[in-house]
């Protein structure tokens, strides 16, 4: 599958009512779901929120992908 | 720059979300 479509399904579910975007309490539900802790997901949602309004879009979502599979550095 | 070294370990969480992102998905019984 293509990474907008991978993009897609992650951004899925997290939304997981389906609003279109991502709030802050979205991201804490994934505590648990996840092996992050509840401070690292705020981290998260700070990081990819780039805008900081308080709601994760799917461009935002798909920026911090993107950066994830290319622009990771290799050390 | 201390901004610098936030952006860092902001990059290591984000690449911890996304690989469990992943695995979640993939690596699912």
């Amino acid at each position: 599958s293509t990474l907008m479509e991978k993009t897609q399904e992650f951004f899925q579910l997290c939304d997981i009512q389906q609003k279109g975007f991502i709030t802050r309490r979205d991201m804490q539900r994934l505590h648990g779901e996840l092996p992050l802790s509840a401070d690292e997901l705020e981290n998260v949602f700070d990081t990819l929120d780039a805008d900081g309004n308080g709601y994760l879009t799917l461009d935002e979502f798909s920026s911090g992908f993107s950066e994830f599979m290319f622009g990771q550095r290799v050390s | 720059d201390p901004n610098m070294k936030g952006a860092a370990a902001n990059e290591g969480v984000l690449a911890n979300f996304f690989n469990s992102l992943l695995s979640k998905k993939t690596g699912s019984p």
